[in-house]
């Protein structure tokens, strides 16, 4: 469902140049669950946003159902990204100015629907949220905030979901509970899962993990067969 | 060399009390180091924010070599903290128009000093950033800007280190680093390390481990008995 083919990003800084990532290869079936692990500064963040179209590559395409996003017009991207795509950051994207209620809603009111009160409570309950319904992001903790931008991706129930270390704020107990949604958007949803993960625990949740390494794909391990 | 005495913080929301510390006592010895652990949203950055002088609590005192932070001005309170205490912040506060080199020298810098740049450039080296010395927060991957925030509140080295979840955003490796540095600096310099961390294994670099949960500490774990 998802591709990547040869995939490079470099940056440029005066006469520097930064190859975050090298020709990478990388595909994703529908209702499959990848987690990317990789040192620090390895690429994993850049070939997640590159993943979601939020970013254009150096080099290389990227393919949503066989569909190259090189070409694609910013208002097409943009309307693969609402409609598709749901994707937590490192460091969540959070709006100040909004409740974490209306955070979770925001994917829904963008694409123009009327957010269900209980659909939202609901996902901010199943993440040891409910209490938390008003608080503004300033007004929470760290992994709060975090949780808000997990049900924020959630909430529309896109068909890919994009979570860049979804755990790095959480202790085991409400780290597993994400885990626990994730991996159950993938098996009862069929939902596509890739997780850009530290955490050697999460990654055992999922069913293959890459891993990454100065910009390249150094390793993959099936987790359904060991 | 630290105390908190019967420390409380509540935060209020129109109608609805936060109770984020319920009366903790805490003390912490010159050149120990001791790890924070607990579930997400159980007081542990608002602990560490108190005990830094931060922000003010509700009730209870916080004592820095049997001084009461309460009373003091604002002036004395920067100066101590400036000073005395460095602070690795849950989502590191880098000022985003610095290099990683500029933030991580801003300390010195603000208290009238000279940064020798083989010290700064030694401390980003130490840590696996030595190539990353002029790049901005922007150009920088997630731990690799919680890094910048980790060098720049050792190279002062401070008498204290409050760290808030300093591994949350590194894979092993880098985490590791980061972890013997804090043990040197603990061993070598008999600096003083308060660290929250979610990470079991980061904890067992301390010599003791406090658990909070609910605003309240419910146990501790003398790490070098064990
Ligand atoms: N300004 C605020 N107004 C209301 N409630 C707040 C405010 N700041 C924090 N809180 C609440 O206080 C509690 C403690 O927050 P704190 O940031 O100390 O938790 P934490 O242990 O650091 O969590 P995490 O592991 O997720 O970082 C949380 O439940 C949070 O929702
Ligand atoms: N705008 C930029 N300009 C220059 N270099 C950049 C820029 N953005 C990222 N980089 C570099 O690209 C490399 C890859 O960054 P990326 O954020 O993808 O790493 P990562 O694997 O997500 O790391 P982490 O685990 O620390 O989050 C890093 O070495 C980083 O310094
Ligand atoms: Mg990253
Ligand atoms: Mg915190």
């Amino acid at each position: 469902v998802l591709q990547a083919e040869k995939l490079s990003k470099q940056y440029h800084m005066g006469t520097v140049t930064v190859d975050a990532l090298r020709g990478v290869d990388f595909h994703i079936e529908a209702g499959e669950f990848v987690a990317i692990m990789g040192p620090s500064g390895s690429g994993k963040s850049t070939l997640l946003h590159l993943l979601g179209g939020l970013d254009n590559p150096t080099s290389g395409d990227v393919l949503l159902d066989g569909r190259r996003y090189r070409g694609m017009s910013d208002d097409q991207l943009t309307l693969i990204r609402r409609r598709q795509i749901g994707f937590i950051f490192q460091f969540f994207n959070l709006l100040p100015t909004l409740t974490a209620a209306e955070n979770v809603a925001l994917p829904l009111v963008i694409d123009g629907k009327r957010p269900e009160p209980e659909h939202v409570s609901g996902l901010l309950a199943l993440i040891g949220l409910g209490d938390r319904h008003d608080h503004k992001p300033h007004q929470l903790s760290g992994g709060q905030q975090q949780r808000v931008a997990i049900a924020r991706a959630l909430v529309t129930q896109p068909k890919i979901v994009l979570a860049d270390e979804p755990t790095g704020n959480l202790d085991s107990q409400s780290g597993q509970a994400v885990l626990d949604l994730l991996r159950r958007a993938c098996d009862d949803h069929d939902q596509t899962i890739i997780m850009v993960t530290h955490d050697h625990h999460a990654a055992a949740t999922a069913d293959r993990v890459v891993f990454l390494k100065d910009g390249s794909i150094v390793n993959t391990l099936d987790m359904n067969k060991t």
